[in-house]
């Protein structure tokens, strides 16, 4: 369950100050499938990077599971992260010199899996995105939208309790789109796991189980 | 105007062959608006590399104005490139050291423009696309779709002849986007220059005097 209370986030520019998030009101609870969306610029990847403890609030509190991130220690905080949350990132940040299926390994070797449940886990993962065959290739050897579902995969390998993904069927089509938003409606179904989108695309939208908007920073 | 004469592409890794274009046949007339769309994978960002001499390919050939791309030395090549083509990457690929105006401004410097005029047409082309206020934000100080019109507004600022654009407003939601199209349009229609989109996005589809459509490297 996440909880956010009045969260807010100014970035600073030289002398000048921009409030890309105002006092954030929300709750989502275990289980739930929703879907943020807002223009471009509207705080959708702030929001998420502060209920992801990668960024730090300026002010206000996220909550994940009852436990305020600002009160965790810097190893508790990573590995909140590590085990507990898949970040699906808006530039996928893949590992260049890594394979499809060492970058979505990666995670799961981290959290200790035997290296044979890793390679199992990961080409099973790669085949459930639409890219069985190309585990191998690096990222710089595969298309935008094929990248894009590497980003997926390596959030869901591990199945944690809750998924942040942002934009995650932007480079797709929507074919594509559809059967990525099946398998995730079926993780979120038969394993529980809580799902936070941001996107732009009415796809997403229509399998989300609620919407929230964000205009300028605030909910509306 | 673009000619491409049984135009093919095959990748190889290790032993592998993998043909992500095979034996496409395209003309693009001068002022053209098109739109080439078609799942994830099939071949859509490799016709654009080729079609920009970025990449070379396997088989058949690329012409330009009547050019042909093969028999351009290098530095043609790239003068070609430089001054009557202009690219909007699926990644951006922005200078990240540099601010969003410079980056803008880059592509104008190359050609000579004299820097009084190359500064006023990036401030005038970035508040065209909604970035009034950012020209001195570096691209990680932006969001993903603010990123992703500061690679169209480098692309359009010296009016090209010829524009590539790949999956431009995959990160921009529809509002933003709209904006973005009835620009380019504009400029398709004040300038004649010529467009060639590829897209996952309805709404760019909605635009286009013409939708091609590519399915496992083929046109069909
Ligand atoms: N450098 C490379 N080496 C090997 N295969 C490649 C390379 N680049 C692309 N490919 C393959 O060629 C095919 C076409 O890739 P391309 O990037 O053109 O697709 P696309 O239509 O742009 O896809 P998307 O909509 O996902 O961006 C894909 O199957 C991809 O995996
Ligand atoms: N590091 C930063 N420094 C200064 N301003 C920033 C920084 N990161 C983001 N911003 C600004 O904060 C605002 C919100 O950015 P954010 O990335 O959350 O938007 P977004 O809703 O994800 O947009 P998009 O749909 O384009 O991805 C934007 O106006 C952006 O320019
Ligand atoms: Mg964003
Ligand atoms: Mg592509």
């Amino acid at each position: 369950a996440i909880q956010c209370i009045d969260l807010g986030k100014t970035y600073y520019q030289g002398n000048q100050e921009i409030p890309a998030l105002k006092g954030v009101q929300l709750n989502i609870p275990k289980g739930d499938f929703v879907c943020l969306s807002g223009p471009s610029g509207s705080g959708k990847s702030t929001l998420l990077n502060l209920i992801s403890g990668l960024d730090q609030p300026t002010t206000g509190q996220v909550r994940i599971g009852g436990t305020r991130l600002d009160q965790l220690s810097k190893t508790q905080l990573s590995d909140l992260r590590l085990h507990r949350i898949g970040f699906v990132f808006q530039a996928y940040n893949l590992v260049p010199v890594l394979s499809a299926r060492e970058n979505v390994e990666l995670i799961m070797q981290l959290q200790g899996v035997p290296a044979k449940q890793c390679r199992q886990q990961a080409n099973s993962v790669l085949a459930e995105v639409g890219l069985e065959g190309l585990e191998q290739r690096r990222p710089a050897d595969l298309s935008g939208g094929q990248q894009q579902r590497v980003a997926v995969a390596r959030a869901i390998a591990s199945k944690p309790e809750l998924i942040l993904a942002d934009e995650p069927t932007a480079n797709l089509d929507s074919q594509t789109a559809e059967s990525l938003m099946q398998l995730l409606q079926s993780m979120n179904e038969q394993h529980g796991m809580t799902f936070l989108f941001s996107t732009h695309d009415p796809l997403v939208m229509n399998y989300s189980k609620r919407l929230i908007r964000l205009h300028d920073g605030a909910l509306v």
